[in-house]
């Protein structure tokens, strides 16, 4: 495995978005795994509608909250078509699902996957690059602070409650750390990234780790 | 907003100030680690942010094996 390695330097991540005062950190999280590996297979990165999970997953709350794998699941299951997110813009709360015609253009899945590594985190850098970007859930509340660094201490792994994908990873230094891509706008942390130490499991991001395939 | 609202949130920023002294202080001057400071989440109390911002549910997975294959993930 390369010492160093980040999916952004491929060109095939979306930029930092902002989930406003909707709690649909789960949704950013899953569109953001589907987009990475659209561009990874078909070689065209593109926005696709996080509303559109939002609004029709009906196995999740909208803006009041969700499960980045119960959305996995419901898009896998549905084979429903993810839409450009300029045909269906993020609204910053739930609405009425809108459906569109199998004709118009959309990116579903073929599977999914969604494991435990908490022990395995050198595992989970060959899953990255064999699997593209990688859903994770946090425990994010010490969070609400952060400007920069990386996150050693003060994050417990007991209470996941905030979704985020990893993008790369950097073992360089002397603190190894996942690279860890936001949706609170690229004003927070780092242009909207944050880093976490790797090999304790902080802040519990290998507790429940998923992926999408195309 | 209300003078009731600006209230609040001067007190939240003070408790936001409180929390990040104490953050910084327990890294031990190491300049790798992550350091804290005021954001626009500042004029958040704890629980205020978490309701909005920490709306993940956690979900019951496997533990990984090495020997799964993609293929056998596929089923609902």
């Amino acid at each position: 495995l390369p010492a160093k390695f980040d999916w952004r330097d491929k060109g095939i991540v979306t930029k930092v978005r902002n989930q406003g005062v909707c709690g649909g950190c789960w949704a950013f999280s899953v569109v953001g795994i589907i987009e990475s590996v659209h561009a990874i297979k078909r070689n065209v990165l593109e926005e696709l509608s996080v509303q559109q999970v939002i609004d029709c997953s009906y196995i999740n709350s909208g803006c009041r909250g969700g499960s980045p794998v119960g959305a996995l699941g419901w898009i896998n299951q549905t084979r429903v078509k993810l839409v450009r997110d300029s045909e269906y813009h993020f609204q910053a709360e739930t609405g009425l699902c809108r459906y569109f015609s199998r004709a118009d253009f959309g990116v579903s899945i073929k599977g999914y996957a969604a494991y435990d590594l908490s022990d395995q985190e050198d595992k989970m850098k060959k899953l990255l690059l064999e699997w593209g970007p990688l859903a994770v859930v946090v425990d994010a509340a010490s969070w609400q602070d952060y400007l920069g660094g990386i996150i050693q201490y003060h994050c417990s792994s007991g209470e996941p409650n905030h979704a985020v994908l990893i993008t790369g990873y950097d073992t360089t230094g002397s603190i190894p750390f996942w690279i860890v891509k936001n949706s609170w706008g690229p004003a927070w942390g780092i242009d909207g990234y944050v880093r976490i130490k790797i090999g304790s499991n902080v802040c519990g991001i290998a507790d429940e780790v998923s992926a999408a395939f195309l | 907003r209300s003078s009731q609202q600006e209230e609040k949130e001067e007190a939240a920023k003070w408790e936001s100030i409180l929390r990040i002294r104490r953050l910084n202080s327990l890294s031990n001057g190491d300049n790798t680690t992550a350091f804290y400071g005021m954001n626009q989440f500042s004029h958040l109390f704890p629980e205020e942010f978490r309701a909005i911002y920490l709306q993940s549910k956690s979900s019951k997975v496997p533990k990984f094996t090495p020997e799964v294959r993609v293929e056998e993930i596929d089923k609902p």
